[in-house]
């Protein structure tokens, strides 16, 4: 029982290359969770085709992500509250997975940064849900909390498109959800934000966000720095959370609904804050 | 009120376009994060008058009562928490709607007792590690090592709860001799 965390919908555990996968138990759904990081382009932004990545835009060096070269490791802490997974990918990226006895969603805390920039190479670090859904080159994400749009890879409505960036081209903003449905299966896969991200469906079936940028280069759209940010001398570093969340949509009103007040937990999460007592005793309390 | 003045500047100054998206220089950046902080700092004094109010707390603890924000539970820091062996955590629910929520305090011992003081219940706590790669954050001064977890029950719309926190004493326990 050391090795996976799990309670009456999932079970998650750690495959050989050190990737998260997760597994519905009542369901024929499946998702495996991993990082993998872009190159940023760089240019001399003489023209647009030379300009490099930079704050205004995400531009990749290469037509695919790299994978980290896993030398990491995972402990599990299990719990009458909360079950936690603590995941170290490597020195820079690692996330805390958390099931609660009370919730039916998976909760993503990631950590990410310094990014090194040692290489003199600049990094976009994503993180990917890859899941045996069959999704028809078709995701959603939302409006500003509005309502969910259709995404189709490799097509605009209004005209016909021939892109010449197909990453870039097909990353959209996603400001609080992104969804991928099945529409055999009746199932579908939702990752809710804590911010507003970069996203996008690059593969049938899987969906990443762009969860940290450190780039050398200025893009030439105004800001005139490279997006290479710094606090107490070192890269920043972010941390943040997603919520996965998902299943058959069989009764979609209490769906949408369970969707939408997890939504609002998370960005509009209750504030906690702190208050002396002089206290002897906590039975003593009134 | 006047403290509320640095939230009006700081909402003007934040609905500009590179604040929204995050494509300011670092100086201005760094400007943005002061105005926060000060907004925040300044709004001490009427969070506390306002949640005294609301809970009656102010009445009953005079002058003593004094709210203090934990500006960086991001990164499981809370000069507050970690610091005391007894102390109150007040959740407020910014939401219209009633929530429950699991609530998370960085402390810095392994053994804690947390009870309601709306309805004198004990939650079920949980004691987690922080993770190491969060603890080696730079720039993150805090001692604490371990979290505090438990769950807030329905936390009405726009109001309250507040839960006592304290630390288990170790009780000795002296073996007799055979």
């Amino acid at each position: 029982s050391a090795s996976f965390i799990s309670n009456q919908l999932y079970n998650i555990s750690v495959n050989t290359d050190g990737d998260l996968t997760v597994h519905w138990n009542k369901q024929n759904m499946n998702v495996v969770q991993s990082f993998h990081y872009y190159i940023g382009a760089e240019g001399n932004n003489k023209n647009f085709i030379n300009r490099s990545s930079g704050a205004y835009i995400f531009r990749p060096k290469e037509l695919s992500a790299r994978n980290f070269a896993y030398s990491g490791s995972y402990k599990i802490y299990k719990g009458p509250v909360v079950q936690e997974l603590h995941h170290t990918i490597n020195d820079w990226v690692s996330q805390v997975v958390r099931i609660y006895s009370e919730e039916q969603h998976i909760e993503f805390d990631w950590l990410v940064g310094p990014i090194p920039i040692k290489d003199k190479i600049g990094k976009e670090i994503v993180t990917r849900y890859s899941s045996n859904l069959q999704t028809d080159k078709t995701f959603y994400t939302d409006s500003n909390g509005r309502e969910m749009l259709k995404r189709v890879r490799n097509y605009r409505p209004t005209w016909n498109l021939e892109l010449m960036e197909p990453i870039s081209g097909n990353y959209y903003p996603v400001t609080s959800k992104i969804t991928l449905k099945d529409e055999k299966k009746q199932l579908k896969l939702n990752v809710l934000v804590d911010r507003a991200q970069g996203g996008s469906s690059l593969e049938d079936g899987d969906f990443e966000l762009m969860l940290h940028r450190r780039l050398l280069k200025d893009d030439a759209f105004g800001v005139n720095e490279a997006l290479n940010e710094t606090a107490f001398g070192e890269g920043l570093v972010v941390r943040g959370t997603h919520y996965l969340f998902g299943g058959k949509v069989k009764n979609m009103d209490t769906f949408v609904l369970k969707e939408k007040e997890l939504a609002l937990k998370l960005a509009l999460h209750p504030w906690i804050l702190g208050a002396s007592v002089n206290l002897t005793n906590i039975e003593n309390i009134s | 009120d006047e403290s509320l003045e640095y939230f009006r500047e700081a909402m003007g100054v934040m609905q500009h376009h590179d604040a929204v998206s995050g494509t300011e220089k670092q100086f201005v950046a760094n400007d943005y994060s002061r105005i926060l902080y000060e907004s925040m700092d300044h709004a001490g004094e009427i969070i506390s008058k306002a949640i005294g109010k609301w809970s009656g707390m102010e009445s009953s603890t005079a002058a003593s009562f004094k709210i203090f924000t934990c500006l960086q539970l991001n990164i499981s820091s809370c000069a507050f928490s970690e610091k005391s062996d007894t102390f109150m955590a007040v959740v407020y629910n910014p939401l219209s709607r009633p929530v429950s929520t699991y609530i998370r305090v960085p402390v810095q011992g392994n053994s804690y007792v947390v009870r309601s003081l709306i309805d004198g219940v004990y939650p079920t706590v949980q004691i987690v590690p922080i993770p190491e790669g969060v603890q080696k954050i730079p720039g993150r001064k805090s001692n604490a090592t371990n979290e505090v977890v438990f769950r807030a029950l329905d936390i009405p719309p726009f109001g309250i709860l507040a839960y006592a926190i304290a630390k288990k004493i170790q009780e000795n326990v002296v073996e007799q001799p055979q």
